[in-house]
């Protein structure tokens, strides 16, 4: 003999007896160990049986084991009334392992010739999880959250708690716990129940900067105080919250604290008791809030937008200059400008200005002038006349023309024309004709 | 100019002073860059070349010191213009000179009107002829003159000049022929004309207070004589070569 590879165990197979279909020999003695892997049972379902009859199977028989424990045995066929026949009905082990013995007499009936048995099986998994309870006493599988897997299992704890090293137990366990969620629930190891004695648990609300926390605790809020002349004082228990630059503040009582707005967006909760006494906790549900920005204010000649009743973290406004002006920054012209509102409650850019346009000094006319008409330093609407040097220029089409600044900082006139005017010579005109008077 | 005036400062603010190569000859400014003169006056000269041709504007007198040139960048002669060495043959006698720099015009320099299209020359409208060229001074004697002088004289009709001109060659062999490019100003007692260094200056009409250049001093027989007439190139004929040369350059 020699050992055999390990080979993983098989999830299905097929069992038939020796010779199927055709009839099986005598004197037969045959044996098949099933397993599947753990973790799994076995089912096992008859597609033919056809063995020799007999009151209770003593001639041929074959016998269904699960750990030496007999869950059937068969002879006979669908039809034969008598002998045990399985029918459609399935076998399930309890657990991931059946043995099959076929035995066989010297004696087979000539005028039937059987031709024993095919089966098939498959492993079937197990819920572990949905097992009852012991009922002697023992511990259960888990000792609070138990989640099936296929093939197996796994232990959960809630929060407070962690797995033990045996992966089945729970142990208080409820430091380092950080909550970034922009909302969640909190509540004390064990609540509404009294948590074990001794609970030293830090709870961290820890969310993105920009937003602040608000916690609101539940109805149900029992931290043990002890009466004092001056009152109640969370002596031997408490729950503190400690908001940064704030002074930490502890809770106790019967009573729940009202809204606590902290305006911060880091929160800490520890949650202390000591070995006497009997607290049934709290719970809290916690919320956040974009921070808020000042209200941006506003610009001479320009539109702020959009107008709202608050300015939010990530909250944008944009400024626009009303037609002739520019948005101007620092000296410098800008195309456009947006400011966002910061985690840190500011604007990230000051509001801009809006400065009127101008159009620059108007194009020169060759021979020709320009005369302001009204408006300053070339700004916006500001009016100019070209003239040409008469009488010895005259402006082409003859009509004096108006040029206007406008909006796309272009002189443009009445016509819409860009380009200044044209001077053209006069011909033939001198300034002086020769007189002649005598006749 | 023979039987005519001085012309007061700024009466023909169009004038142009031409000399090429020493010869006198006149011209008119018909726009910021362009010069209109004869083509006999710069033919077979490199006349673009400053130190061949000098153009003097806004001048009612030549004189020593007071000269200030303009430049010459290009001269654009008729391409018809065919005038041999015999010189008889000016038909076509039109030419431009492009000028280096545009100028700036006042009172004493101003461009004269071209023809309108299909302009007329009615025979007997007078017109005004100009130049530094010769004058007569008692006893016929010809005198250069260094002063602008104009004389008013009226469009002959082109059959009378034509029968002068007949009636000149059958005693001259050497006398150019009229054509349709020219037409005739002058009066037939003589004694008023253009005369020699008047070449390529204007002969205006005015009409509506505005004077067009008619003609440019092109030829003739003799000066002021009686019987003879001047012969001036016909402008009206030639807009569309002139506007193209402006165009094209």
């Amino acid at each position: 003999c020699w050992r055999l590879p390990d080979s993983e165990p098989l999830m299905y197979g097929e069992v038939q007896s020796p010779q199927y279909p055709q009839p099986y020999p005598p004197n037969l003695q045959e044996q098949w160990d099933l397993s599947v892997p753990e973790g799994y049972q076995i089912r096992i379902t008859f597609t033919h049986l056809d063995i020799e009859a007999s009151a209770g199977c003593h001639y041929d028989a074959l016998t269904v084991l699960y750990d030496g424990k007999v869950l059937g045995k068969f002879c006979g066929h669908e039809n034969s009334a008598d002998g045990h026949h399985p029918g459609n009905h399935p076998i399930l082990s309890p657990g991931n392992r059946l043995t099959l013995i076929f035995l066989t007499d010297d004696n087979n009936p000539e005028r039937h010739q059987n031709v024993g048995f095919s089966a098939q099986y498959q492993a079937i998994d197990i819920d572990e999880c949905s097992a009852p309870e012991p009922g002697d006493g023992s511990d259960p599988l888990c000792s609070q959250i138990c989640l099936n897997t296929l093939g197996s299992y796994l232990c959960s704890c809630h929060h407070g708690f962690e797995l033990r090293s045996d992966q089945r137990t729970c142990v208080l366990s409820c430091g380092g716990g950080i909550f970034d969620e922009p909302e969640g629930h909190l509540f004390s190891p064990g609540y509404p129940n009294p948590p074990p004695h001794a609970v030293s648990c830090q709870y961290i609300i820890s969310v993105e900067n920009g937003f602040t926390v608000s916690l609101n605790f539940t109805d149900n809020f029992h931290i043990e105080s002890v009466d004092t002349l001056q009152g109640p004082v969370c002596l031997h228990h408490w729950l503190q919250v400690t908001i940064p630059n704030r002074e930490p503040m502890k809770l106790c009582g019967g009573t729940r604290p009202g809204l606590i707005v902290t305006n911060s967006n880091t929160v800490t909760l520890d949650y202390h008791t000591d070995n006497d006494g009997q607290s049934n906790g709290w719970s809290l549900d916690y919320s956040t809030n974009r921070v808020r920005c000042p209200f941006p204010g506003n610009v001479a000649k320009g539109r702020v937008t959009p107008i709202l009743t608050e300015y939010l973290y990530r909250d944008y406004v944009y400024v626009r200059c009303e037609q002739g002006y520019k948005l101007m920054m620092d000296g410098q012209e800008l195309d456009s400008f947006s400011t966002m509102c910061q985690s840190n409650a500011q604007w990230h850019l000051p509001l801009p200005e809006c400065h009127i346009i101008d159009c620059g000094e108007p194009e020169p006319l060759l021979n020709g002038g320009v005369t302001f008409m009204s408006g300053f330093q070339n700004q916006y609407l500001s009016v100019v006349q070209y003239h040409c040097n008469e009488p010895f220029y005259s402006l082409l089409g003859g009509v004096n023309v108006s040029f206007t600044c406008e909006a796309d900082r272009k002189w443009r006139s009445n016509n819409d024309i860009v380009v200044s005017p044209t001077c053209i010579p006069v011909c033939g005109q001198p300034t002086k004709h020769i007189s002649a008077y005598q006749r | 100019i023979i039987g005519g005036s001085e012309a007061p400062e700024n009466t023909i603010p169009w004038q142009v002073l031409l000399s090429v190569q020493g010869d006198r000859g006149g011209g008119m400014v018909i726009g910021d860059r362009w010069i209109m003169t004869a083509a006999h006056v710069v033919k077979h000269k490199e006349v673009a070349s400053n130190d061949v041709i000098q153009i003097y504007m806004g001048l009612t007198e030549i004189k020593t010191g007071s000269l200030s040139p303009v430049f010459a960048a290009s001269v654009h002669v008729h391409p018809d213009y065919n005038n041999l060495d015999d010189a008889l043959d000016y038909n076509n006698d039109i030419a431009l000179i492009k000028l280096q720099d545009p100028i700036t015009f006042n009172s004493s320099i101003m461009p004269v009107c071209l023809p309108a299209e299909g302009a007329t020359y009615v025979t007997g409208m007078m017109g005004l002829v100009s130049g530094f060229g010769v004058t007569e001074a008692a006893g016929n004697t010809r005198i250069l003159t260094n002063k602008l002088k104009y004389v008013h004289l009226p469009v002959v009709e082109q059959e009378t000049c034509s029968n002068s001109i007949t009636l000149l060659k059958r005693t001259k062999s050497d006398v150019p022929s009229l054509t349709n490019n020219m037409f005739c100003a002058g009066v037939p007692e003589g004694k008023k004309d253009s005369c020699q260094g008047d070449s390529g200056g204007p002969f205006t009409l005015s009409e509506d207070g505005r004077f067009w250049a008619a003609g440019i001093v092109s030829w003739g027989v003799n000066c002021g004589q009686k019987g003879t007439y001047g012969v001036y190139t016909r402008v009206a004929n030639y807009l569309d070569w002139i506007n193209k040369t402006m165009q094209e350059n």
